[in-house]
């Protein structure tokens, strides 16, 4: 089963078009494995996007040189989903 | 039965597949399933027909076409609860059902949700292995025949929004475009997604405006409006191509070319802190709200036949 230990997805909130283009050419680095859960479209909605673990330094470093603002929506991404399975197995229990 | 099966909380597909069963057995004059078809892996594409005669027009509401968006199907399990408890109670809701028969595809696309629990909480697409790439899947919602193949799709198979190989590839979406076409009297279509808090109408495609624009804008405020009166939950709405962006191959614009005049996608909520990993304590809240613009729109489409 696939993990998710230190992801975070983050928040990102572009002021302009330019920054806008520069998340595009962000989501195009595959290598990053990014995956975005709203993709960078116009300034006036949020992207949100879920960074692994081992790109997490590169993307802060790319958004603050970039000055593109951005806050942590979600800490640790396996954090959540264990809390989402712990619950249902507490349900099913439960059922049974 | 359905009375003590738990809503607050999210549930593989076998229990789902077990309430279906179970809200189709506790009610045998108004419940019955339908097997439209079979996904990649094989499984039923069960649809649940609520209807209390013959021959009558139909309004279909489908979720779980992007497998990680849980909140869909939890959502779905809720709303066909709430159909048999509030027909016979709810004048609206009776008035509907003597008139229409309601369609609900809760995991349309099960293979999908499968993995989720199994193998990748964050898988997306159908599970169909593409020939010559090591990436699997296609995202059905850009493989309708409707502005198929154009921008706003990709062509790669490893891409979160890659196409297919051609309009309908995919056998879940296959299943969904003949049961309309046999079904031929389909009068509402209503596509549930999460996340971003919209209400959506045709196009994706083009930026043409659909020739009943107007009225869809009219049936979008209404249950926006309908929606936020409850928890105050902030919705966009509009076109899709305005509101968000552009989107070819999309569910809701085929239909709508079918003649399906009330073809609508939400995107239900997250409240801006979860995303996809919605806790399980709002799937209730967020069903509830969602019930009352799906009223609206049931309302509005019984109240001016066409």
């Amino acid at each position: 089963k696939r993990t998710f230990e230190g992801d975070q997805v983050l928040q990102i909130t572009a002021k302009n078009e330019a920054q806008i283009s520069l998340l595009k050419e962000l989501s195009e680095q595959e290598h990053l494995g990014l995956d975005f859960w709203r993709e960078p479209i116009h300034q006036s909605l949020p992207v949100d996007v879920r960074v692994p673990f081992n790109s997490l330094q590169a993307v802060r470093a790319f958004l603050r040189y970039n000055k593109i603002h951005y806050n942590v929506m979600i800490k640790d991404v396996q954090d959540l989903m264990d809390a989402e399975q712990r619950q249902m197995v507490k349900y099913r229990t439960f059922a049974k | 039965s359905t009375d003590d099966f738990i809503y607050t909380t999210y549930h593989d597909l076998n229990t789902i597949n077990s309430f279906i069963d179970m809200i189709v057995a506790e009610n045998p004059n108004m419940v019955s399933k339908i097997v439209i078809g079979q996904s990649y892996e094989n499984r039923p594409l069960n649809v649940l027909k609520f209807s209390t005669g013959a021959s009558r027009p139909g309004i279909w509401i489908d979720t779980g076409i992007h497998s990680r968006e849980w909140v869909t199907l939890a959502s779905g399990i809720w709303f066909a609860k709430k159909i048999v408890t509030d027909y016979g109670r709810d004048p609206i809701l009776t008035d509907i059902l003597n008139n229409y028969d309601i369609f609900l595809e809760i995991a349309t696309n099960p293979d999908g949700y499968e993995y989720t629990h199994t193998r990748d909480r964050m898988w997306r697409k159908t599970r169909k292995p593409n020939p010559g790439s090591s990436c699997v899947g296609v995202d059905p919602n850009r493989n309708w025949d409707a502005g198929f193949g154009g921008a706003g799709s990709s062509s790669s198979p490893c891409s979160e929004t890659y196409r297919g190989p051609s309009a309908h590839s995919e056998s879940e979406v296959k299943a969904i475009v003949d049961f309309v076409k046999s079904h031929g009297n389909i009068k509402a279509f209503v596509s549930i997604h999460s996340y971003s808090q919209m209400l959506l109408y045709p196009y994706g495609y083009t930026s043409t405006p659909a020739k009943d624009q107007a009225e869809l804008h009219e049936v979008v405020t209404k249950a926006v409006s309908a929606l936020q009166s409850l928890y105050n939950t902030r919705y966009r709405y509009g076109s899709i191509i305005t509101t968000i962006y552009q989107a070819s191959g999309g569910t809701i614009d085929w239909t709508y070319n079918q003649g399906i005049k009330h073809s609508y996608t939400f995107e239900l909520r997250d409240t801006g802190f979860y995303g996809f990993l919605l806790p399980a304590e709002q799937i209730v809240p967020t069903a509830e709200e969602t019930w009352l613009a799906l009223m609206a729109i049931m309302e509005h489409t019984k109240n001016n036949p066409y």
